[in-house]
């Protein structure tokens, strides 16, 4: 049996302090309204899903995000469902590179 | 495969040549150089095997082609790191050059060294933003290298069909690499 070696307790909490929380939209649907939504949707925009200039996002599953997770999932290699199962969920709260998937936004030229 | 918008590419006379250096003030205190420096040197090679371009390390950080450094929150560049985890690094397309890295995670070179389930593998994340240096976009294929998401204690460094592929069509193939020796690879790691 292995014991365990006092000076390797794991002490750091895996979850991100800004997307750990998105499992409360797992199943969300069309329609629905789920307080801190709007959080989800940064998340969108911030990796190239939603349009930039729309910075007041509500908290409703509208139209523009079902089609930001279908654009997800397609670009993610996901079954396309359009909904927030748990393969999506799951995949969206993987820590990630900051490099947009989609707008490419870190496209400076050289100084 | 993808590009970044008008597929930019170093743009210079074959064999292209770009120097790296890792910013003298912008680095982690719990990984000694030495170790750094062999990550880095790896991560390059494995790019450098299938294209035509060889990269070296430069003691001149100002005036390296690729500038390496590891950065926490807003660091000046309009994309501010968010503390642990969450993004862990980002890099900008040719002929930028610039690389930055999360200076809150807990970069691990050794899982057996490391072990917070946080641990992020340094090598990995490497590997994945050289090839945005060198001007490949996020792939939708989850084998490869390109893919933009990597678990905490994952290790993911060997280049797949779809990264060569795309690096291929922008560099051309290094003459010395075979496609069949990654064939055999990928079929060894996929029966294993």
């Amino acid at each position: 049996r292995i014991v365990t070696d006092p000076s390797t307790v794991i002490t750091v909490d895996t979850r991100n302090s800004t997307w750990h929380d998105f499992t409360r939209f797992l199943d969300a649907g069309m329609g629905s309204q789920v307080r801190g939504m709007s959080e989800l949707k940064q998340y969108f925009q911030r990796f190239g899903y939603l349009p930039i200039p729309e910075t007041n996002f509500t908290d409703t599953f509208d139209d523009q995000l079902e089609s930001a997770v279908t654009m997800y999932q397609t670009k993610l290699g996901l079954p396309v469902t359009g909904k927030l199962d748990s393969d999506t969920i799951s995949t969206i709260m993987s820590p990630r590179c900051g490099v947009s998937d989609t707008n490419h936004t870190l496209k400076t030229t050289k100084h | 495969f993808t590009y970044f918008n008008g597929k930019p590419r170093w743009n210079r006379p074959s064999p292209v040549t770009l120097t790296y250096a890792f910013s003298p003030g912008n680095l982690i205190d719990y990984i000694n150089m030495s170790e750094m420096r062999a990550v880095f040197k790896r991560s390059f090679s494995r790019w450098a095997l299938v294209i035509p371009v060889t990269f070296y390390e430069s003691e001149d950080y100002y005036s390296a082609d690729i500038r390496i450094g590891f950065y926490r929150g807003d660091h000046g560049d309009g994309e501010p790191f968010d503390g642990v985890l969450g993004v862990l690094a980002h890099a900008f397309s040719p002929e930028n050059g610039r690389f930055h890295l999360d200076a809150a995670e807990t970069w691990a070179i050794d899982f057996n060294q490391v072990k917070s389930k946080a641990a992020v593998d340094l090598e990995s994340v490497a590997t994945h933003e050289i090839g945005h240096v060198l001007g490949l976009a996020h792939t939708s294929v989850k084998e490869a290298v390109m893919y933009p998401s990597l678990s905490p204690r994952t290790k993911k460094v060997d280049l797949k069909i779809d990264d060569v592929e795309g690096v291929q069509a922008l560099y051309g193939s290094n003459p010395n690499f075979k496609f069949s020796s990654l064939l055999e690879s990928e079929n060894s790691s996929n029966n294993g």
